[in-house]
């Protein structure tokens, strides 16, 4: 069977602590190209706010590693995001939607 | 039939339309149903005007939801905002009032094309569905094509961004087609509310700036009740001012372009939640996300109403 689209993929909340943090996170999402969920675009990024990420499950085994060893503490807000697009639709089988 | 249309889980498109058509033929004296223009793929941009036809000239507000297609939260209020008006016209002395005295414009889903594909192909899909002739991306972001400071901070020129804002201003048909009904009704509207998410705030003028707006006082004191209203609910704390302090600058954005075209009331909402589930608020949330809501929107209203 296709793997589910999501399988694997996760959603983190970061919060810059300083500049030093706030340029790393910029240039690693803008090369990595990851979903920001919020703010809209790396271009609001900056210290102290509040960015949640979509990372692709291929994407977190380079940049979550990579976010350690840069010291920027991050937390999972979503740990498996198929499940969880699964449990939004509780009330019907997802694959009857779709 | 109205009670048995479930409010409660997210509804494709296609359902959305057959809800609507269901409505306006079934009740006529509070609801027309029309539209605006069609989408870039050929979709028709349908609108619900709800009201009373109690005299020939009446004030209206205008709802958008689903501007960002990911944003399923938007058009399951538009639609709980609908079925609360109409269930009960009859037995809210409130509701009777807004409806008899206003007219309410509804867009349940503004970004039609790309609502359709969250729901077939990408659920985290942001942008309408244009096609770029230059790049391989498609789509522009529907709320920075506006033509208010156009493309400047806050927004991107490159085509693969989330927050493209196009090529030229209103290059999209779905904001073509809404700005140029709130340009031929601008008289008439005095209320601009548009529901995006996620991150519970209650947003005014300027996103595109830092500065106070002329009727700040009236404004503000609208957005103060009206979280008040809200939170009274379930306790559910909204923040609430100028979008470019409170959120983030950003140009272009379809606020801002109704209270440039002289709405004096114009809110964003970030609805539900602040990041547990995002997006991907689950059903069961539905109720009370609109439910609280609902008591923003009527507060604002009766604002409107009375002089300020």
């Amino acid at each position: 069977p296709r793997r589910p689209r999501y399988a694997g993929d996760k959603v983190i909340r970061v919060v810059p602590e300083s500049e030093r943090e706030t340029q790393i996170l910029k240039a690693a999402f803008n090369r990595l190209k990851v979903d920001l969920w919020q703010p809209s675009s790396t271009f609001h990024i900056s210290e102290g706010m509040v960015i949640d990420v979509r990372v692709p499950q291929n994407t977190s085994r380079s940049l979550l590693p990579y976010l350690q060893q840069a010291n920027i503490h991050y937390t999972i807000l979503i740990s498996d995001l198929q499940k969880a697009i699964e449990n939004e639709t509780g009330q019907r089988a997802s694959r009857h939607r779709r | 039939s109205l009670p048995a249309y479930n409010y409660e889980v997210y509804h494709s498109l296609e359902e959305i339309e057959e809800w609507m058509y269901y409505l306006n033929k079934t009740h006529s004296d509070l609801v027309h149903m029309f539209s605006v223009g069609k989408s870039y793929e050929g979709r028709p941009l349908y609108v619900l005007k709800l009201g009373k036809r109690s005299r020939p000239y009446k004030k209206a507000v205008w709802i958008d939801c689903g501007i960002h297609a990911r944003e399923w939260i938007g058009p399951a209020f538009c639609q709980w905002f609908v079925k609360e008006a109409l269930q009960t016209y009859q037995t809210d002395p409130a509701m009777k009032k807004m409806l008899t005295q206003l007219y309410f414009y509804v867009m349940p889903v503004f970004n039609v094309d790309g609502y359709h594909y969250s729901w077939t192909n990408d659920r985290f899909w942001r942008k309408t569905r244009s096609k770029n002739s230059r790049f391989w991306c498609h789509g522009v972001d529907a709320n920075r094509n506006w033509k208010v400071k156009w493309c400047d901070e806050g927004a991107s020129l490159h085509p693969c961004d989330d927050t493209y804002c196009g090529p030229f201003p209103e290059s999209e048909p779905e904001v073509k087609a809404v700005a140029h009904f709130l340009r031929k009704h601008r008289k008439q509207i005095k209320a601009y509310l548009s529901f995006h998410a996620y991150a519970q705030m209650l947003l005014y003028p300027y996103s595109y700036k830092y500065a106070t707006i002329p009727n700040f006082s009236c404004v503000e004191s609208a957005a103060y009740n009206a979280v008040n209203a809200l939170q009274s609910a379930y306790g559910v704390r909204y923040r609430y001012g100028p979008a470019s302090s409170t959120l983030y600058v950003s140009s272009g954005s379809s606020m801002d372009w109704a209270y440039k075209n002289g709405i004096p009331y114009a809110f964003a909402f970030e609805l539900r939640d602040t990041g547990h589930f995002g997006f991907l608020l689950p059903e069961t949330l539905i109720r009370p996300t609109c439910t609280e809501t609902m008591l923003a929107v009527k507060n604002i209203t009766f604002h409107l109403l009375k002089k300020c």
